[in-house]
């Protein structure tokens, strides 16, 4: 594996977008890694529609059916792409714009734009996390967000930090060397896409530590899926 | 107590000769307008507005205590500086599973990914 790695470099990664006050962080997760995968499977970035999930997406959970994919108020990356085998895929962001609130499913099975092959989750392990991320592209991710709101920059590696997942971003790569000063030491992170606008951390990333003394800080390692896509488009 | 010049809060803090100025309610006014600008945000009336003012001196405390515990990073004042920990949560985070759940609905299911390589 690589001693760094990001897909924003390689073109895998679309723009920060921003999910407003509505929690369907799920659905931008979801969306950013099929972008990815659809990139790695046609060679063009398309970038892809989180209201068509919102709206249409009422997948559940097949361990807990009471939990289902709920628009504004929560969902899972997993049961989306449950959605997307079963619909067909995603249309484009311009063909089905976000408005930020629940709405009823405009989805047209003409306009999709990414369809998901298949998706796999990733076992708890940092090895296998990094090179799922090099091989697959960017992977879709569960974290506790407890220190994200108030998050300005630098890595984030707390000494105390819960593990329950409230949150779901898109991991995009992974750094050997972020200076923990306070530390006095080099601190190999990852590099994590979230949906909270430009204005929010790092120009939209969060970076948090990785290694073997920080294993799955703030939940990060547990809840790791990676998609793949078949090119839909008719163009 | 010596901060350095840097960005980070010191780590030892100042307590004679300097106030806080989360106890400087002018300091405190001119933080808040700040924010209150730089974001872009409107409240409703005065009572709003009072109570989005302590929420915000509330996340600064909370910001300093992150500061603390995640000294790697940097903490202070987001967009969110003004919700409390519950609203933020209700508004914008929104992962509808327990880890638990997530490996329970996907243990020895066909979606688990293959072990690939990792050395060389």
């Amino acid at each position: 594996l690589p001693e760094d790695f990001d897909w924003r470099d390689h073109g895998a990664v679309g723009p920060v977008k921003n999910q407003g006050s509505c929690g369907s962080c799920w659905s931008f997760s979801a969306s950013g890694a099929l972008e990815g995968a659809n990139y790695l499977a046609t060679g063009k970035m398309e970038v892809l529609s989180e209201q068509q999930l919102v709206d249409c997406d009422h997948e559940c959970d097949p361990a807990e059916p009471d939990s289902c994919d709920a628009g504004c108020n929560g969902g899972l990356m997993t049961s989306a792409f449950s959605y997307l085998l079963k619909s067909g895929g995603l249309e484009r962001e311009k063909d089905y714009p976000y408005t930020g609130k629940d709405g009823t499913c405009k989805f047209e099975k003409s306009k999709i734009a990414a369809s998901v092959q298949n998706f796999s989750v990733v076992a708890v392990d940092e090895e296998q996390i990094a090179a799922n991320l090099v091989k697959y592209g960017p992977l879709a991710i569960g974290i506790n967000a407890a220190y994200m709101q108030t998050y300005i920059g630098g890595v984030s590696c707390p000494y105390i930090c819960g593990r329950h997942l409230d949150h779901g971003v898109l991991l995009v790569g992974y750094g050997a060397s972020g200076f923990a000063p306070s530390r006095f030491k080099e601190k190999p992170y990852w590099i994590i896409k979230n949906s909270w606008g430009e204005n929010w951390g790092d120009k939209g990333y969060y970076k948090i530590c990785r290694g073997s003394n920080v294993r799955n800080k703030c939940g990060v390692d547990s809840m790791v899926s990676t998609v793949s896509a078949t090119h839909a488009s008719k163009e | 107590a010596a901060a350095a010049a840097g960005d980070e809060e010191p780590l030892i803090r100042q307590v004679v000769g300097g106030p806080d100025p989360l106890d400087n309610d002018l300091e405190l006014d001119s933080q808040f307008l700040g924010f209150v600008q730089r974001f872009g945000k409107t409240y409703r009336d005065a009572e709003e507005h009072a109570h989005r003012l302590s929420v915000f001196k509330a996340n600064l405390r909370r910001a300093r205590r992150h500061q603390m515990l995640d000294p790697s990073a940097e903490h202070g004042v987001t967009k969110f500086s003004d919700l409390t920990p519950a609203e933020f949560r209700r508004t914008f985070l929104g992962l509808k599973t327990t880890r638990r759940s997530f490996l329970r609905e996907m243990a020895g299911s066909a979606h688990d990914a293959p072990v690939l390589p990792t050395d060389g």
